[in-house]
């Protein structure tokens, strides 16, 4: 079942990678924030990873592009230097890099208020996949949006089910076809539920 | 269908980042050997990254893991620099780094070979999924032969049908269960095949 696979995938071959420490050089995903965090002199009021799900699977490269044009008085994103990289040697790639981003969120009239997020890649690649439907014919006809909540379901989970990941990872739902939604609001509102 | 869409994101996340030119900055996967074999003063006698499959679907860290212990006759692999890395922004991820690992194969009374390798990294996150069935449960029921061989089926099938990356990628069957079998040498020999 493909969902179920994807989200599997996305945690033992990721997450297991990128949020606990490894007990060797990786101290850990809520260490590596404080050792950004005390050489960047900011602080993260919430120091998870923020693992966005976009409704259409559509992922920027970059998430300042889900930023409301000539909005201003909202709130949004930009990038802000990366998180310390992770290098470690996996199935014969020599020194593989995984590296978290940091962003900041500005709001008129306040302090910017930092984080690290990204969005849930396997749905990136299945976005890119459903493009390609010449090249990639056994998946033409996959039932889309039962795969995405297969995916969401099992993610949510298999990461309640982990000590290390649970309180670490924080999935977050955003309907980008709604032009209401802005995600630095929502991502606003989730820091200040969790803080 | 879970390797055929293993298949697929392998194809569309990956090797479609690291083997076509973008058109842009990376100059793509051959082009990429060549700089490297004129700045390290080495020779590729076959331009193609070898996607090395194995039986067991174990991949050791490191291809040198497959080498015949206390058998200094046979050829045997070992780690060079790896190729220059690939950067950019993917699903929200600043600066996500893709990077290929080139390897020497020394043989006794003969100058080394060189080539850039590495494992089929799914089937190696799948292997460490299926070792942890408390925690995967969903998948612990998959028909592990079956989606092997839909993965390499339809792997095989989408690389034939991309102009950009069919003659440029090299799917390499190892049984990793057999004694008798040395990676080393099955390489070799390939690299004879298509020289
Ligand atoms: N050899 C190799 N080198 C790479 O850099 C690489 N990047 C991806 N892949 C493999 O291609 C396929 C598609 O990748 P995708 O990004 O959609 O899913 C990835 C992605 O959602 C997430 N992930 C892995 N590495 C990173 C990373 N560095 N940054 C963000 N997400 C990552 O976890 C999923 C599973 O990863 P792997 O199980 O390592 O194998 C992947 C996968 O089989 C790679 N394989």
């Amino acid at each position: 079942n493909y969902g179920v696979g994807m989200a599997c995938s996305y945690f033992e071959g990721y997450l297991v990678h990128v949020i606990p420490s490894d007990g060797a050089k990786f101290v850990g995903f809520e260490e590596n924030m404080d050792k950004y965090a005390a050489k960047q002199g900011i602080v993260f009021p919430v120091k998870r990873l923020f693992i966005i799900i976009s409704k259409s699977m559509y992922c920027p490269p970059d998430l300042k592009h889900f930023n409301k044009a000539n909005r201003e008085d909202l709130p949004y994103l930009e990038a802000c230097q990366s998180l310390e990289e992770i290098e470690k040697d996996v199935a014969g790639v020599k020194n593989r890099t995984y590296r978290n981003s940091a962003y900041k969120i500005y709001r008129s009239g306040k302090p910017p208020v930092y984080l690290s997020a990204e969005c849930a890649t396997p749905l990136h690649t299945l976005h890119r996949v459903l493009q390609k439907t010449a090249l990639y014919e056994d998946l033409a006809k996959v039932n889309v949006p039962e795969v995405v909540s297969d995916f969401c379901r099992t993610l949510a989970s298999v990461i309640a089910k982990s000590p290390e990941c649970r309180d670490k990872c924080e999935l977050v739902y955003y309907d980008d076809t709604d032009p209401k939604a802005n995600l630095a609001s929502i991502l606003l509102n989730k820091i200040r539920d969790l803080e």
